[in-house]
């Protein structure tokens, strides 16, 4: 553990904790897609598969339990929880995500570390959440105005991976043979995608204004 | 080998 990963992981919860946040204390959940909170539940069960057969530590186990839970609580609220499912922009909310889906599974079949089912699986995970923000980001320009925990929240799941490419870069440093190129270029790509959004996260705060993308 | 490619991260 280094402290480029605790920083990712760190602010990886904090931006599921602002998720949880916003839609508990506004009983709301416009402006997130559901289709985002739907693939990242696939990632997180497609990547902890080794849950109940590798021990790494407490915080590891603890860690994928919370990021398991938490995705699939917000998926269920956001279909089932009477208040909370009636303000889901579903006219809004139409990236047809099967084909993110689909061309990660496939992507998996060709490049893996090793031909098993859990490192197909992992490829998968890797490959799908690097694409998974792609259905909030266009909801996120459908839907105008943006409320504030909803900025806070994208902004934090982007700069949690921003922190896993500096953790990569220092253990390739530091570890011999250490190599990571499935989820680092992986990493760079989806880190890449939130590069215009935070550009305007950034104005807005400069600007102290609303935060608004561009149609 | 075995041991590097180890999925300790999250």
């Amino acid at each position: 553990m280094n402290i480029f990963r605790l920083a990712g992981d760190m602010t990886h919860l904090l931006s599921i904790l602002v998720l949880l946040l916003k839609i508990y204390a506004t009983k709301s959940c416009s402006g997130i897609s559901r289709k985002t909170q739907e693939l990242y539940a696939i990632v997180f069960m497609a990547r902890y598969l080794d849950l109940f057969t590798d021990f790494i530590s407490v915080y590891n186990t603890f860690m994928k339990l919370i990021f398991i839970a938490s995705s699939l609580a917000i998926v269920w609220c956001m279909r089932f929880h009477p208040v909370v499912r009636r303000s889901y922009d579903r006219e809004l909310d139409t990236f047809r995500y099967f084909f993110l889906v689909g061309a990660s599974f496939a992507l998996a079949l060709v490049w893996h570390d090793k031909f098993t089912l859990q490192e197909v699986f992992w490829a998968f995970s890797i490959y799908l959440e690097a694409v998974a923000i792609l259905p909030q980001l266009v909801l996120l320009q459908r839907s105008g105005n943006v409320d504030n925990l909803t900025g806070q929240y994208v902004f934090f799941l982007g700069a949690y991976r921003a922190f896993y490419i500096l953790n990569w870069i220092y253990r390739y440093m530091t570890e011999p043979r250490f190599t990571r190129w499935i989820a680092g270029i992986s990493g760079v790509v989806q880190t890449a995608l939130y590069a215009d959004f935070f550009y305007y996260y950034f104005i807005s705060w400069k600007n102290n204004s609303k935060l608004k993308l561009p149609a | 080998k075995e041991e590097d490619d180890f999925k300790d991260e999250l």
